[in-house]
């Protein structure tokens, strides 16, 4: 089982098209092993982007760099998924 | 174990053993109204169900709907199965729903990709693809939304094994894809494709794999327009509109546009709720809430396809 430990769900707002283009080319780099989960779209909605926790830094240290602003939408995955699991055994039962 | 649709939770999110026994408690419920279809098998084997909602006649003028062929968008699912229960219970009462089974067909498929969905319950949570196995690659799985033949392999779409927008290696790869494919042709009478995805809060139609507006953009827009107006009604949930292109991003090899250049004018696709800070980990408190307001989106489309024949 793939666990989520530590992995961060930030929401990203690109202001222009260099900096969606920016975030697009995130998603070629494998070794982040990034997942977009709203892709970028156009300036000024924002994008979702799972981190894993090994990434962390580099994205955003990244994103600070070329001024790209952003917020954490999931602070801890796994503690949501934990979360959720439980609950669909509480409903089983 | 008694089964019965009334003791369905449809407040939680379920597993597909659990969504596929309960598919035929709504058949055994409703014997006149619903019935199972298998068109075909996953690339692990799995049935490929689809429900169809049907008055009688002989190949009708029908809608298609799926849902949950990004596996891991589980509200898509339990949305589906929602609907499905819906749909049964306001024939007869609702005259919306009246008349459009008693002039077409509904065919629902709840579980587009039953190999990716069990794997999200068994191993990864966050997983989108299909499970089929890339030659020459350790990455597994390829993106049913971009396998379709509709600009198939151009940008918008990834070559890359490990992409989670990989395309495959030609058009309809995919068991789960070509099974939709072979039935939709096959059928030939589908006058609607309703292929609902989340979380971005849109209503989206033809094209994503060219700039060029389609030939019913207008007709769609205004569909669209309407659909999301009602939609925002139950709840207050803002869902943006337009073709694929102008609203997200250049895509290649997407459902709807294969349905559209394969004749079905009113080709759709949903990207439902997240109205908060969750994404595919949506709570299941928020099941209900979702399905109902897309209700009201999805009876608005399916009624002007009814009144707009062609």
């Amino acid at each position: 089982e793939q666990l989520f430990v530590g992995d961060q769900v930030l929401r990203i707002t690109a202001s222009n098209e260099e900096q969606i283009a920016l975030l697009r080319a995130l998603d070629e780099q494998t070794e982040l092993q990034v997942d977009f989960w709203r892709h970028p779209g156009s300036p000024g909605h924002p994008a979702d982007l799972r981190v894993p926790f090994p990434s962390l830094q580099a994205v955003k240290t990244l994103l600070e760099s070329k001024g790209i602003s952003y917020s954490i939408m999931i602070e801890d995955l796994q503690k949501l998924l934990d979360e959720e699991k439980k609950a669909m055994a509480k409903s089983r039962r | 174990t008694e089964r019965s649709t009334s003791t369905f939770d449809f407040a939680s999110y379920h597993t597909i053993d659990e969504i596929y026994s309960w598919m035929d408690t709504l058949v055994a419920d409703h014997p006149d109204l619903v019935s199972k279809l298998q068109i075909g098998q996953s690339y692990e084997n799995r049935s490929l169900y689809v429900l169809k909602f049907s008055t009688g006649g002989s190949n009708r003028s029908a809608i298609w709907l799926d849902t949950g062929i990004h596996s891991r968008e589980w509200i898509t699912q339990a949305t589906g199965a929602w609907t499905a229960n819906k749909i049964a219970e306001e024939y007869g009462q609702d005259p919306s729903v009246t008349a459009i089974l008693d002039g077409m067909d509904i065919f629902l498929e709840i579980i587009a990709n039953p190999d990716g969905f069990a794997y999200t319950h068994s191993s990864n949570r966050m997983w989108r693809k299909t499970r089929s196995i890339n030659a020459g690659s350790h990455c597994v799985g390829v993106d049913p939304n971009r396998n379709w033949d509709a600009g198939f392999g151009g940008s918008g779409s990834s070559s890359n094994p490990c992409s989670e927008t990989y395309r495959g290696p030609y058009a309809h790869s995919e068991r789960e894809v070509k099974a939709i494919v072979d039935f939709i042709l096959g059928h030939g009478n589908v006058k609607s494709v309703i292929s609902i995805h989340s979380y971005s809060q849109m209503l989206l139609y033809p094209y994503g794999y060219k700039t060029a507006p389609a030939p019913d953009h207008q007709e769609l827009n205004e569909v669209a327009k309407k659909a999301v107006s009602d939609l925002a009604a139950v709840y207050g949930t803002k869902y943006t509109y337009g073709s694929i292109v102008d609203t997200i991003y250049l895509a290649d090899g997407t459902t709807i546009d294969w349905t559209y250049d394969n004749g079905v004018k009113y080709s759709f696709t949903f990207e439902l709720r997240d109205t908060g800070c969750y994404g595919f980990i949506l709570p299941s408190t928020q099941i209900i809430p979702t399905a109902t307001e897309t209700w009201a989106a999805l009876l608005d489309i399916m009624v002007h396809v009814l009144e707009h024949p062609y």
